[in-house]
């Protein structure tokens, strides 16, 4: 579908671990 | 050292909204935290334009001040983003424009201790209100840092860090805040090397050994949000959702995984 504005469509993420 | 970039998404807004949600996003691309962060705002524009459409940062993320043709904000120290973090800021913009317009603006970040690559601290960027009454939807997901469990309620807990081995969930927000309704939505995700999916979520096909899931929401309506009146009602401008991923048990801790993506767009008009 048509959409405005798609450089807000994508985003990033990161996992952060912690030692155990 | 740390180094913080900048960068601002959201900045294209139909005309006829009144209000839509930007987001400033500051990642870490170095190998340490800051102690301090203050990210700055400018409205390269006459005071005229720049009342036209208003940015204001909202949210808990930082302690902010100024006025609408220039303000900061001091992130707040939980909110400093490690190596390979993102804090999101979001900023409010209040349109009053009756015709397209671009406004420019100019976004730095300044870092304690000194930012490794100061030449990615600052940027301009364009904020356009264009004459296309369409659909604008726009995701949000922030970093995956809590181990969770399945409450009694089916609802998700976190439960503290997330050691390797350990099950957390990526949680994103997207919402439409353009002028017309969507029916349906397709999510394309992709998880960081070591990150798989726990379960497949019904409506997800999984690929990628388990890293990526391509899903179709196809009874997912996202009306527009100045539509969105009635909190009782089953019409939406916004849905938060989560799939729970689990850490290999084999990573070397701690770490920050980077490189998951979630990638949203609307099915239908």
């Amino acid at each position: 579908a048509a959409d405005v504005d798609t450089s807000d469509n994508q985003d990033g993420f990161a996992v952060v671990v912690a030692a155990k | 050292g740390p180094d913080l970039t900048v960068d601002l998404v959201g900045g294209t807004i139909p005309l006829g909204v009144t209000s839509k949600t930007l987001t400033l996003r500051i990642t870490n691309e170095g190998d340490a935290k800051p102690t301090d962060a203050r990210v700055y705002v400018q409205v390269l524009a006459p005071v005229d334009d720049a009342q036209k459409v208003t940015l204001w940062p909202t949210g808990a993320l930082g302690d902010c001040d100024g006025d609408v043709v220039g303000w900061y904000c001091e992130v707040r120290p939980e909110h400093l983003p490690g190596p390979g973090e993102t804090a999101e800021l979001p900023v409010s913009a209040g349109i009053q424009a009756r015709q397209p317009m671009n406004l420019e603006i100019k976004a730095s970040v300044e870092v304690k201790p000194n930012d490794v690559d100061p030449a990615d601290n600052t940027r301009s960027f364009t904020v356009r209100v264009v004459d296309r009454p369409a659909a604008d939807l726009s995701v949000v997901a922030p970093d995956v840092t809590k181990a969770v469990r399945v409450g009694t309620g089916g609802g998700l807990e976190p439960t503290g860090p997330l050691p390797p081995g350990g099950t957390g969930a990526v949680r994103y927000t997207i919402a439409n805040q353009g002028l017309a309704p969507v029916d349906g939505v397709r999510v394309e995700l992709h998880l960081p090397a070591g990150v798989t999916f726990t379960a497949p979520p019904g409506e997800c096909v999984l690929g990628d050994a388990g890293r990526s899931a391509v899903c179709t929401y196809d009874r997912l309506a996202l009306i527009p949000v100045k539509q969105d009146t009635d909190p009782d009602d089953a019409l939406h401008s916004a849905v938060a959702l989560q799939h729970l991923v689990t850490v290999s048990a084999d990573t070397r801790a701690p770490v920050t995984l980077r490189g998951g993506t979630v990638r949203v767009e609307g099915l239908r008009a």
